[in-house]
């Protein structure tokens, strides 16, 4: 019904014909009947988001898909996103880049040593923020003894959320676009983050 | 949309981005 109104309210005033009102609200129920059929369809549906995957599989009840440009930018957009990665994954969200460390020592002291290293122009990042869980972009590290699985489109089906890391050049990207078809596809909700 | 540009806005952000995915994860 609240679509109904809103359909009206929106085409009654475009219309140019003569029709009285009841016989152009008839039409117009009419119209939106099989949209109605949809929804009650859809409504006896269990939820088709991965949801229902998700509650037996606890690997993808915070998995966090990470749409970003892969091609080359003005500036090094991997280390941002790396560093994006590191909040998300040290907030008990998963990327699909698990940062091993060869110490198997879990300490937060530690973990500074497999860090992505940070390029940034200032160092304007207080440390001691609580979400950075021992981050300090201060510090030069080395990826080379990270394990990483690249996600790839493929994962997204299994995301709960796209976190669409925008610049300029990746919003025309195909590359871009496609991740964003099948976020719809898929019925995904969608962060965005311009970087 | 989130701003994450400068170290700045992602230290201010960041924060905002958590929140919103542990909303939308429910």
């Amino acid at each position: 019904h609240e679509s109904l109104t809103i359909l009206h309210a929106y085409l009654r005033p475009q219309m140019l014909s003569s029709e009285e009102p009841e016989e152009y609200v008839q039409k117009l129920k009419q119209t939106v009947r099989p949209l109605a059929s949809i929804a009650i369809s859809n409504n006896n549906l269990k939820p088709k988001l991965s949801s229902t995957l998700d509650e037996n599989d606890s690997g993808n009840a915070r998995f966090v898909y990470l749409s970003y440009s892969r091609t080359t930018e003005k500036w090094n957009v991997i280390h941002a996103v790396e560093r994006l990665i590191f909040v998300l994954e040290a907030n008990h969200f998963h990327t699909g880049v698990q940062m091993k460390n060869i110490n198997n020592n879990s300490s937060r002291e530690s973990d500074l040593h497999h860090l992505p290293k940070i390029q940034s122009k200032s160092s304007s990042i207080n440390p001691n923020d609580s979400y950075l869980h021992g981050f300090n972009p201060s510090i030069t590290t080395t990826t080379s003894i990270d394990t990483r699985r690249i996600m790839g489109p493929g994962d997204i089906r299994h995301c709960r959320v796209m976190i669409v890391c925008l610049t300029p050049k990746y919003f025309l990207n195909e590359h871009c676009l496609n991740e964003l078809r099948l976020c719809e596809i898929y019925q995904k909700p969608i962060l965005v983050v311009l970087l | 949309c989130i701003d994450l540009t400068t170290n700045e806005l992602f230290s201010r952000n960041v924060p905002i981005l958590l929140r919103r995915l542990e909303t939308m994860l429910g």
